[in-house]
C-alpha cells in the first residue's frame, strides 16, 4: 500500500486541503483509498462530513489500544472509494500516553501495516508541528507530499522538515522519500509569490511537482459543505489542478 | 507589565503577524514593548530582521537554565521602541527538557517577572499547538488576543482554545483574561468570509474586536523586508488597521 505523508510543521499552507482533496483524486482514478487523520484538530474528518464529537472510536484509540485494530475506526466519508480514519481532540494527549513506550514510532505503521491488502494508496494528513505524531506518519509512510505556501514565512522551516525526514529516512524507515514539492496559494498576479515560487524550484529543482495548486475560494468553501472540492464544484480551476496532481503522480512523472 | 498572548492552535491564522504588527503598533503609541518568540520556526525573530541561525543565546537558554536571567537573551529589532527575545530551532526540543521538572508551566512567567519594570508591555506569538510552550505563554500572560481567520476550519478549534484559557485560568493564573478575538484574512466580497465573521460575532459577541484586519499582500510582504508593515507600508490600510487596534486596546475599548 503506497503510503503518503503530507508534512509540513508550518501552519495553514494547505495540507488538510491537499490530503483531503488528493485522496478523493486517487478515489476517482479507480483506487481504493484510506485518508488518516492524524491531527487533532480533525479538519480532515470535518472537511469530509464527518462529525469528531460524534465518533465512538478515532484513531486516538488504535494508538493507544494494541487490541483495537485501526480497521474498526475506519468509517466510510462522504467520498465514494475514500475511507476515513477520523480524529478528535482526544489525539492532543498521545505524546503524554506514549511517552514511555518503546518503540512509540512505530504505533501507526504497525496498525497500518494490517490494512495492507485492503487498499491501493493511504493519505495521512500532519498537525502543524514536528511532533511525535508527525514521526508516526513519516516512519508509517513510502512517501512525502510538502504543501508550500508561496509566502516569504515558507521557506524558512523546509531546511528543519528536510533534516527530520532524513533523520526518520536513516533511523526509522530506509524506503520513505519525497514525492514532491506542492506550491499552494499561487497567484499568478502577485510579485511575492512569484518571487518565492522562484526560490523554492531553485531551491528544489525537479521535486516540485509541476502541477501548480492557485489560490481559490472553492478550496475554502468545500469543507464547510462537508466535501472534497472534485465533488463541491466540480467544474473549477483547483478540481482540475488536484487531479491533475493525481495523475502526475500516478504516472509516475515524480523525481528521486 | 501587561504580556498579551497571541494564541490558537489553528496553524497560518495570522498570530506571527498580528504580534509583530501590534507590538510595534504599541510602540508607535510610546510605549517600551518586548515582543516573545515562543514558536520554534521562529517567525517572529525573522520578521522583525534578525537572523535566528546566527544568535549565540534564544528565549532556549533561559528557559532551560535560570542562570541565565532572559533580558541577556533580549536583543532589538528592525522597530524604534521594540526589542525582542529571539527564538530558533532549539526551541522545538523544550518539551523534552523541561517534561520532569516540578513547575515547568511557569518557568516563562517566572523569567518575564524579572523584567516587569523595564516594559510597558510585553507580547508573546505562539506556535500552532497547545503544548507546554503555549501553556507557559498564558500563565504568564495578562490577556490573550485570539485570532481568527474567517474560514470554516477557524471556528473548529476555538472551543478547545477556550476551554484549555479556563483550565489555566483555574489552576495556574488567575488573572488571565481574553483581550479580545481579532477577525483576520477579511474579505468584503467573499460570501464565505462574511458568513464566518458572523458566525465568529453571534458566538463571541462583544469579546470580537471592532477593528479587523483584512487580507492584504502588504502583510505577507512586510516579513520579507524584516519589517513591521507599519514600518514597510505606513500608508497601507493594513498599517492603519493594526494601528486602530492598538489605540482600541490602549482606550480599554475592550470586553471581559
Ligand atoms: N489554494 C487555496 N486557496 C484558497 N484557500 C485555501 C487554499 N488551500 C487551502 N485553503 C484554505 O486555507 C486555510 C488553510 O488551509 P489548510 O487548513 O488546508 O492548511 P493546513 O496546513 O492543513 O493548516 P494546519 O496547519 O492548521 O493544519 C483553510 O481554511 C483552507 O480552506
Ligand atoms: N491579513 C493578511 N492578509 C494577507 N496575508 C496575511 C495576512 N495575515 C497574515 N498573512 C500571511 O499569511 C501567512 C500566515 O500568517 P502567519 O504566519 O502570521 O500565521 P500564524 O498563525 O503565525 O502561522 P503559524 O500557525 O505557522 O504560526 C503569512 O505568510 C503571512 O504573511
Ligand atoms: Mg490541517
Ligand atoms: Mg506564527
Amino acid at each position: 500500500m503506497r503510503t503518503i505523508a503530507i508534512a509540513n510543521q508550518k501552519g495553514g499552507c494547505g495540507k488538510t486541503t491537499t490530503a483531503v482533496n488528493i485522496a478523493a483524486a486517487f478515489a476517482r482514478l479507480g483506487n481504493q483509498v484510506l485518508i488518516v487523520d492524524l491531527d487533532p484538530q480533525a479538519h480532515s474528518t470535518l472537511g469530509l462530513g464527518c462529525d469528531p464529537d460524534g465518533l465512538d472510536k478515532t484513531v486516538y484509540d488504535a494508538l493507544t489500544n494494541v487490541q483495537i485494530p485501526i480497521s474498526r475506526v475506519v468509517v466510510s466519508s462522504s467520498e465514494k472509494g475514500l475511507n476515513l480514519v477520523p480524529s478528535n481532540i482526544l489525539l492532543s494527549g498521545i505524546e503524554f500516553e506514549l511517552a514511555s513506550l518503546y518503540g512509540r514510532e512505530y504505533v501507526l505503521s504497525q496498525q497500518l501495516s494490517c490494512l495492507n491488502g485492503n487498499y491501493d494508496i493511504c493519505v495521512i494528513d500532519c498537525s502543524p508541528s514536528l511532533s511525535l505524531l508527525t514521526l508516526n506518519a513519516l516512519v508509517a509512510s513510502t512517501d512525502v507530499i510538502i504543501p508550500v505556501q508561496t509566502q516569504y514565512y515558507a521557506l524558512e522551516g523546509l531546511k528543519q522538515l528536510l533534516e527530520t525526514i532524513e533523520i526518520v529516512k536513516e533511523r526509522f524507515n530506509h524506503s520513505l522519500k519525497i514525492l514532491g514539492v506542492l506550491l499552494t496559494f499561487v497567484e499568478r498576479r502577485i510579485t511575492l509569490s512569484k518571487q518565492v515560487q522562484q526560490q523554492v524550484r531553485d531551491f528544489f529543482g525537479d521535486l516540485v511537482f509541476d502541477t501548480v495548486i492557485n489560490r481559490s475560494v472553492r478550496l475554502a468553501e468545500a469543507p464547510s459543505a462537508g466535501q472534497s472540492v472534485l465533488t463541491y464544484a466540480p467544474n473549477s480551476r483547483c478540481a482540475a489542478e488536484y487531479k491533475d496532481l493525481a495523475e502526475e503522480i500516478s504516472n509516475g512523472k515524480t523525481q528521486s
